[in-house]
C-alpha cells in the first residue's frame, strides 16, 4: 500500500533547519493495520500527514497504492485525501458550528453515504450526544465524532493520529475493535498512531520512530 | 484543600437537560496529588472547571481553600483563578500567535517570574523548540508547553487535565515526576485527570467517577 524511499521532511524556522523526518524507508503491504509508535517529537504526525496527502515531503519518493505523491500537485492531492484517505487528526479539527451528527453527515454526503452517518457515530457510543455541539462535548466525545468522521467514508486507508488518545481504556478498546472490523471486512489499510504501548503491539505490523528516522518494522502481536 | 456538597452542574440543550455532574460529594485535604478517573463522558473535565472556577455549579456548595466559589461573582472567580490556580487544558489552548517561550512567559510575567518561563521548558524537555509557534509543535510538544505555563506560576492548585494524553510514556513519566516534585517541595495540591490506569495509582488519592458520580474515593499506591 505504501512505499516511501528516503523521504525527508524539512521546516526553515529563521535560519534553522527542523528535520521532521530525516530519510525515512518504508515497505507497507495493503489490508495491515500497521501501528506508529515513537516519542513525543519523533516524526508521526508528520508522517501520517505525507502518506494522507496533507503535506508534501522535502525529498525522496512516496507512493501510496500505486501513486506517486511527491509529484502530485495541489488538486491532484485533494482529489487522492477526497477518494481514498480517512483521517483521525490528533487534535481533531471538527467543525465547531456543527453538531456531532452533523460533522459525520458532511463527510458521508460527499461520499453518498447520508445514512451511514447516525449508525457510525452510534457505533463509537454517541448516538446520546448528536445534536451537541463540539463545544458541548467531552474530550473523549469530540474524539470519537472525529472517529466516526473518518470511518463514514469508507476509506481505502484510514491515517489515525491517537485515535485513542482521550480515551479510557474501555472506550479505547471498543473503538479499536471496530477499526479492526473495518480492516478485516473490507480490506482498510490502517495506519494509527499510539504511545499506548499495549495497543501497539496489538497491530499487524509496528512501525517505530525516533528522531525522525525508521529504526524498527516488527510484526505485532495480531499475527 | 477542596469540599464539594451535593454539587450539581447541569446543560439545558434545547429542552434537554444534560447532567454533567449529579451531586456530586467530596472531601479533598491539600498537598496531595489527587487522581481523578473514569470513562468518557463521566464529568472529569466538569469537575475540574468547576475546581479551578471556570464555571460555576448549578446547584451545592463548592469550597477550595476555605472560599466558596458557588458565591463568586465574574471578578472574584478571575481573581481566584489568577491567583492560586494553575490549569493544563485537555485541548492545550496554547496562545497561536506566540512561541511556546513567550506562551510560558506570559503567564511567569503575571507572577513576577520572568527568568522560571526558560527553565520551566527546559524541565519539560523543550529548549530546543522555544521559538516554535505552537503550530509547529507536535502534540506532545504543545502538551508540555501547556505544562509548563501551568506550573510557571506555582500556584496552590494545579488542576491537570490528561496533561499526559499525548505523550509516550517515557515523557508522561517524566513530566509527572516534575509535578510529583513540586507537590511534595511546595505542598502543591493537584488534581490530574488521566485515563491511564498504571498513572492514576501512582496518586495519593484515587477519585472514580461514573456518569457525573463520584462512585469512590480510594488511597492511591504513593500512600
Ligand atoms: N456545554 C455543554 N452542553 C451540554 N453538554 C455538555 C457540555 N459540556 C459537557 N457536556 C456533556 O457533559 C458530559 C461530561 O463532560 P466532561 O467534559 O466533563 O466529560 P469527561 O469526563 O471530561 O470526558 P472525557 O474523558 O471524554 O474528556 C458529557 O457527556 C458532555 O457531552
Ligand atoms: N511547521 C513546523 N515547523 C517547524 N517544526 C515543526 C513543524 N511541525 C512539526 N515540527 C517539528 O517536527 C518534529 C516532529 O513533529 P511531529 O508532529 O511529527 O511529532 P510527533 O511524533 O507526532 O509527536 P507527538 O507524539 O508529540 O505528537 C517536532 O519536533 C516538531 O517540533
Ligand atoms: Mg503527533
Ligand atoms: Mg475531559
Amino acid at each position: 500500500a505504501l512505499v516511501a524511499r528516503d523521504v525527508w521532511k524539512q521546516y526553515l524556522l529563521g535560519d534553522v533547519t527542523v528535520n521532521a523526518l530525516r530519510g525515512v524507508n518504508l515497505q507497507l503491504p495493503a489490508g495491515r493495520f500497521v501501528v506508529l509508535v515513537g516519542p513525543s517529537g519523533s516524526g508521526k504526525t508528520t508522517m501520517l500527514n505525507l502518506a494522507g496527502g496533507l503535506d508534501v515531503p522535502t525529498k525522496g519518493e512516496l507512493l501510496v497504492f500505486g501513486r506517486r505523491l511527491n509529484d502530485m500537485n495541489e488538486a491532484q492531492l485533494t482529489e487522492y485525501r477526497r477518494r481514498e484517505v480517512g483521517f483521525v487528526f490528533q487534535m481533531f479539527n471538527l467543525v465547531p458550528t456543527l453538531t456531532a451528527l452533523e460533522n459525520v453527515r458532511l463527510v458521508a454526503q460527499l461520499v453518498g453515504n447520508d445514512d451511514l452517518a447516525a449508525d457510525t457515530l452510534a457505533a463509537v457510543g454517541l448516538a446520546h450526544v448528536a445534536d451537541h455541539l463540539p463545544s458541548q462535548l467531552s474530550g473523549g466525545e469530540q474524539q470519537r465524532v472525529a472517529i466516526a468522521r473518518a470511518l463514514v467514508k469508507q476509506p481505502r486507508l484510514l491515517l489515525a493520529d491517537e485515535p485513542t488518545g482521550a480515551l479510557d481504556v474501555e472506550t479505547g478498546l471498543e473503538v479499536l475493535g471496530l477499526l479492526w472490523h473495518e480492516t478485516r471486512k473490507r480490506g482498510m489499510t490502517v495506519m494509527m498512531v499510539t504511545h499506548n504501548t499495549i495497543l501497539a503491539r496489538l497491530g499487524d505490523i509496528v512501525v517505530r520512530l525516533r528522531s525522525g528516522q525508521v529504526i524498527e518494522v516488527a510484526p505485532g502481536e495480531a499475527v
